[in-house]
C-alpha cells in the first residue's frame, strides 16, 4: 500500500523513513593525517584507578592499517572496529580544521552528532546550507568563551522570537573523556515551536539543510591534556617527549532527518543523472514536491499537515487555455503558450524595470519550443493573463472530452468538425445514429 | 458557409439511452 494515500484513495501526508543522512557520503575534510606519514600522541585513560598513559601513533595515508581518510566519519560506526578520521598535528590555537558534508538534496535533519577519538574541541562551531553550498549560515556554537570566540552570550534563552539563531554554549567542551565524547546538536530542542511544527514555517526552515560544515576552531589546550601523565607511563608505545602534538579525531559524523518531501512523498529516489529527488505524490512535482504539476492549479501549493494532505487539484483533460502576453519582450515569444500557472512570493518585474500589473507569482511556461525554459516567477519579464476554458466537447459529435490544451480542439468522429465537433464536415449530413452522427452524402 | 450545428432531437436514442445527453 501507498502510504501517501489511506484505504479508500484518499491522499493523507506522507514522509519518508527518518535516517542517517551522512551515512556513507563524502566528507570534504581541510585537513588529513599522514602525507606524509607522521606521529601523533594522544592521552589514553585506562581506568581502573591506573594512570593515564601517553600513546604515539604512526599516521600514514599510504598504509590503509595507519590510514585516518575522512570516509571514516561516515562508515558503519562499530564498537568493536571504530576508525577515526584525524587531521594533522596542530601546532597552533586556534587552528580550524573544517568538515564539509553535502547531502545532495534538502533535508529535514533534527540532530547533528560528532562523536570523537580525539579530546572534544574547546570551540567548535556548525555552519548549514540551504542551497547546495553557495551561503552558509550559523547552526550551532560549542565553546568555553562563547563572547570571545564566537560574539555569542553563553546559554542564551530561547523564545518564539529567536527559534531560528544560532545559540551557544559551553557544554560538550569539557576535556574528559579523552576519547569518545560526543557533541550533539539537536536542531528543535529547546526550541518552543518544536511541539507544533506542522504550523511553524520558521521551524521547517529551520531544520531544512542541504549541507552541514563543521568547524574545529581550537583544541583543548596542552595544559589541560594531563601530558604530565606520560612519564608514568609502562605503555610500550608511550614515549616521552618535549613536543606534545595535537590533532582533532572523528570515529563518527551524523546527520538525522529525513529526505524532504513536503509532506508530498513517502520516498527519496536517485534520478536519471543519479541526484536524489523525491518520489512526488499528491499531484506534485519537484525535488521536494514543492510545486504543482502543470493543470494541477485549482488552488495554491501547500505542504502538507498531520490533519490535511492539501494535494494538488486540477482537471487537466476538460480544460483548455491560452496565456495572452502582455508588455511583450524578446524572451517570451507570441503564440501559444501552455498553461503552468503556480503561486508564489514575489510580483515580477519588466525588462525596463518597471512594475507589470501581474497576478503576483504566477509563471508562464512555453510551448512549443519543448526546450523553452519554463518562465518562473520572479524572472517572468512579462505578464502572462490566463484564459482558461472547458473544452466543451459535443456530446456525440466527439470521439472523447480531452481537448488539445493549446487550442480546445476536440478529437471528432468521422465526418464531424468543429472546434467542439458539433458540425458535419463538407460533403456529409447529419444522420439519426449518435454512434455515427454524420455520413457522407451519397 | 457555416454548417449547421448538429441537431440532438434529430437522432434516433432508441439503442442509446446512455450516451443520450441529460438536457435532450
Amino acid at each position: 500500500p501507498d502510504p501517501c494515500y489511506d484505504d479508500q484513495g484518499a491522499a493523507r501526508r506522507c514522509i519518508p523513513e527518518f535516517i542517517n543522512a551522512a551515512f556513507g557520503k563524502e566528507v570534504m575534510v581541510s585537513s588529513v593525517c599522514g602525507r606524509p606519514a607522521s606521529r601523533s600522541c594522544s592521552v589514553v585513560e585506562r581506568g581502573d584507578d591506573r594512570p593515564s598513559v601517553r600513546s604515539c601513533q604512526i599516521c600514514d595515508a599510504a598504509e590503509p592499517r595507519r590510514a585516518h581518510p575522512a570516509s571514516y566519519l561516515t562508515d558503519l560506526n562499530s564498537a568493536h572496529n571504530l576508525t577515526c578520521w584525524q587531521s594533522e598535528n596542530l601546532n597552533t590555537s586556534p587552528h580550524n580544521v573544517t568538515l564539509t558534508l553535502s547531502l545532495g538534496k534538502k533535508f529535514e535533519i533534527t540532530y547533528v552528532s560528532l562523536q570523537f577519538c580525539s579530546p572534544r574541541p574547546e570551540s567548535l562551531a556548525i555552519y548549514k546550507s540551504m542551497d547546495y553550498g553557495k551561503t552558509w549560515m550559523p547552526y550551532q556554537f560549542y565553546s568555553s568563551q562563547c563572547r570571545r570566540l564566537y560574539n555569542r552570550p553563553n546559554k542564551a534563552s530561547i523564545t518564539k522570537q529567536n527559534e531560528q539563531e544560532a545559540l551557544c554554549t559551553d557544554g560538550h567542551t569539557d576535556l574528559y573523556p579523552l576519547s569518545g565524547g560526543l557533541i550533539a546538536f539537536s536542531t528543535l530542542d529547546g526550541r518552543p515551536s518544536g511541539k507544533d511544527f506542522d504550523n511553524s514555517p520558521v521551524l521547517q526552515d529551520w531544520v531544512t539543510v542541504t549541507d552541514i560544515r563543521v568547524v574545529f576552531s581550537r583544541p583543548q589546550l596542552p595544559r589541560e591534556q594531563g601530558l604530565g601523565a606520560a612519564s608514568n607511563s609502562d605503555d610500550p608505545m608511550a614515549v616521552t617527549s618535549s613536543l606534545p602534538t595535537y590533532f582533532y579525531a572523528v570515529g563518527d559524523f551524523q546527520v538525522g532527518g529525513r529526505c524532504k518531501c513536503n509532506g508530498h512523498g513517502s520516498r527519496c529516489l536517485k534520478d536519471k543523472e543519479g541526484k536524489l529527488v523525491c518520489d512526488c505524490k499528491h499531484n506534485t512535482e519537484g525535488p521536494e514536491c514543492d510545486r504543482c504539476k502543470p493543470f494541477h492549479y485549482d488552488r495554491p501549493w501547500q505542504r502538507a499537515n498531520a490533519r490535511e494532505a492539501n494535494e494538488c487539484l486540477g482537471s487537466p483533460e476538460s480544460c483548455f487555455g491560452t496565456l495572452r502576453v502582455q508588455g511583450q519582450t524578446s524572451s517570451i515569444p507570441n503564440g501559444p503558450l501552455k498553461q503552468g500557472l503556480r503561486p508564489g512570493k514575489t510580483g515580477p518585474l519588466s525588462q525596463s524595470g518597471a512594475r507589470l500589473p501581474l497576478q503576483f507569482g504566477w509563471s508562464v511556461q512555453l510551448q512549443p519550443p519543448r526546450s523553452a525554459l519554463p518562465v518562473q516567477h520572479g524572472a517572468v519579464q512579462a505578464v502572462g493573463e490566463e484564459e482558461r476554458r472547458p473544452c466543451d466537447c459535443h456530446p456525440v459529435g466527439a470521439a472523447g472530452k480531452t481537448c488539445n490544451q493549446t487550442t480546445g480542439q476536440c478529437p471528432c468522429k468521422d465526418g464531424v468538425t468543429g472546434i467542439t465537433c458539433n458540425r458535419c464536415a463538407k460533403g456529409y449530413q447529419q444522420s439519426r445514429s449518435p454512434v455515427a452522427p454524420c455520413i457522407k452524402i451519397p | 458557409d457555416v454548417m449547421p450545428t448538429l441537431d440532438m432531437a434529430l437522432f434516433d436514442w432508441t439503442d442509446y439511452e446512455d450516451m443520450k445527453p441529460v438536457d435532450t
